[in-house]
């Protein structure tokens, strides 16, 4: 595991965290449960905690879906390529490709369309960042910067458990390992467009 | 396009088998060597420059395999477990075009994965430093 230049971390006095979506995405509730449950792989192994917000511009983490250039020097690119990315602490912006084929329930791998991405999948990689991991290169980490369409990936590894709790420190009701999930990374195409 | 599960996937509009994303143009590339010049190399080197194992330049990028190439290609094959070959094989270049987070692997000249861990790995060169 890794984490940002210098370190940066959310303070001891901003351990519980609001989340609030952009108002002009009008996601569904199906669609925002995704990401709670991504905040809970994190909040289950650390002492933060994630709550939902109604009130966007004044939530920790922004989370929005753009197209292309959204003024913030990374456009992005369509479908596939880059699917998302995040703001390191405590900054707190997370923003993905609205092209991109989001998948937000059932299984992706049994998908017909190639460019299918699991919305959970990505959303756990980027909450990583902004609570200020870097990008790993063990593979079977979340943090590992890349994920083929029509994969699910949403269980933390040691890797990414033991590079959070070096931030902040356990969840007293946390077990000590991973989950260890034979369905972890099930892919049945490598991406192809 | 959210679609709630997989069977609300729609038949339509699928895109058609020709549109490709946006890295598939890359594989064009397969048994490139340092030394040539190729149409579009510029573009992988926007890519590597994108994800920071190439740091910015005055000019633009050009269509020549060269040494700047060669090193990110090594660093970036270090970084995802690769056979660290310096050329653009086939292996390396199925990692290139997978879907991937925008984020850099490589910020402010500081490696987060593999390449940041060995002392043999230092960046020269002016980096564009960004909010992430």
């Amino acid at each position: 595991y890794a984490f940002f230049p210098g370190r940066p971390f959310w303070p001891a006095n901003r351990r519980d965290l609001t989340y609030g979506f952009l108002p002009a995405n009008e996601l569904s509730d199906e669609v925002k449960a995704v990401f709670t449950r991504a905040f809970e792989k994190w909040s289950a192994v650390t002492p933060l905690t994630f709550t939902q917000t109604d009130s966007f511009f004044s939530a920790d983490i922004k989370i929005a879906f753009y197209s292309g250039d959204h003024g913030d020097g990374e456009p992005f690119d369509g479908v596939l390529g880059t699917l998302a990315h995040a703001f390191s602490p405590t900054n707190g912006r997370f923003h993905l490709d609205a092209a991109e084929n989001w998948v937000v329930s059932g299984d992706v791998t049994t998908s017909s369309l190639s460019s299918a991405v699991d919305l959970e999948s990505v959303a756990v990689h980027e909450i990583g960042h902004l609570l200020g991991l870097g990008h790993s290169s063990v593979e079977d980490a979340i943090m590992f910067p890349t994920i083929s369409s029509r994969t699910r990936k949403v269980e933390l590894a040691n890797d990414d458990i033991d590079g959070i709790q070096s931030l902040y420190g356990s969840n007293p009701n946390f077990n000590g390992s991973a989950t260890t999930s034979t369905t972890q990374e099930r892919e049945t195409s490598d991406g192809e467009a | 396009r959210f679609f709630p599960n997989i069977t609300a996937i729609p038949p339509w509009p699928l895109p058609n088998a020709t549109s490709l994303a946006p890295w598939d143009a890359f594989k064009k590339f397969a048994g490139c060597q340092s030394g040539e010049k190729r149409d579009g190399l510029s573009k992988l080197k926007q890519y590597f420059n994108n994800f920071g194992y190439i740091p910015n330049s005055p000019t633009n990028f050009s269509d020549d395999f060269n040494d700047e190439l060669e090193k990110a290609l090594k660093i970036y094959q270090q970084n995802f477990n690769l056979n660290v070959t310096g050329q653009l094989d086939d292996q390396t270049l199925q990692q290139i075009v997978r879907p991937r987070c925008g984020n850099a692997d490589i910020v402010n000249g500081t490696s987060s994965m593999n390449s940041g861990k060995s002392s043999s790995f230092h960046t020269t060169g002016h980096f564009r430093t960004t909010a992430h």
